[in-house]
């Protein structure tokens, strides 16, 4: 039996949204210390992985573990039913072949429950290193997606570079280029929902397609802020922590010379 | 000239 609940719900209807543009249909890993999720893009370019604690549910429940292959775009259609301040509870049986969702209102005047199919899903699981970036940036979450936003205009590959400067994210195209530099700020009286944090042990320079940045950045209602970890010729990790919960992490292939 | 790489790439499967 599964079981698992959560006052605020709104995170999975969240979490779910951040999914969904890259991936339609995933295996929840459930076990006793949480759910686990890690899954590629249709295109095998980059790579989610969401990790939900069991301690940041209000009640967490899993007596075996088992993958629930779930649709991702069917499942946010339920969420879609699921209102803001909603309570929502999953569940399912250890050999069902559904899972359930119920949606309680904060004053309990209105229960829905829906049941999804589950589906039979063959996932290739990678064993992610564990790696020693060279430049780790760390800033506001929503800045993030509006350079990203902003700069798909002119150009579908974005190079970003972090230097002595700060960091650097640059666009070429047909219309023009096109160069935005965030600096650290930690140095001065900057609030703390603007603050950008650069770690930089050696200059990084690397090119990503921008589409995959922008859905990587349908995270940021989850959380405040997102941290971009860059080494040469490795995947560059963004990652967003939602505080006491967990954290979703995207994988991106960079670009390489032929 | 530049190309995508595949995440596969750089991990293992596992």
């Amino acid at each position: 039996m599964f079981e698992a609940r959560l006052t605020k719900g709104e995170l999975i209807k969240k979490v779910i949204e951040a999914l969904k543009d890259l991936v339609t249909e995933a295996n929840f890993d459930i076990s006793a210390t949480g759910i686990q999720l890690q899954a590629m893009d249709s295109s095998h370019v980059s790579l989610c992985a969401l990790q939900m604690k069991a301690e940041g549910f209000d009640h967490f429940r899993c007596d075996r573990s088992m993958p629930l292959g779930i649709n991702l775009s069917s499942m946010s259609k339920v969420l879609k039913c699921c209102n803001k301040d909603d309570i929502v509870t999953l569940k399912a049986e250890d050999d069902g072949d559904s899972i359930n969702f119920m949606f309680e209102s904060k004053d309990q005047d209105k229960i829905s429950d829906f049941e999804l199919k589950l589906m039979d899903i063959d996932s290739e699981h990678f064993g992610i290193p564990d790696t020693d970036y060279k430049a780790t940036v760390t800033m506001s979450a929503s800045e993030f997606t509006r350079i990203c936003n902003d700069l798909s205009i002119l150009g579908e590959t974005v190079a970003i570079s972090v230097g002595k400067d700060g960091v650097r994210f640059s666009v070429s195209g047909e219309m023009g280029t096109g160069n935005m530099t965030v600096r650290d700020n930690t140095s001065s009286d900057t609030k703390e929902a603007d603050r950008v944090e650069i770690d930089m042990e050696e200059p990084v320079n690397l090119n990503f397609a921008l589409r995959y940045l922008k859905s990587f950045a349908k995270a940021a209602p989850l959380t405040d802020r997102v941290s971009l970890c860059l080494s040469r010729d490795v995947p560059l990790l963004v990652k967003y922590e939602i505080p006491e919960f967990g954290s979703l992490s995207y994988y991106l292939a960079p670009k390489i010379d032929d | 000239k530049q190309s995508q790489s595949k995440i596969s790439r750089f991990f293992a499967a596992g």
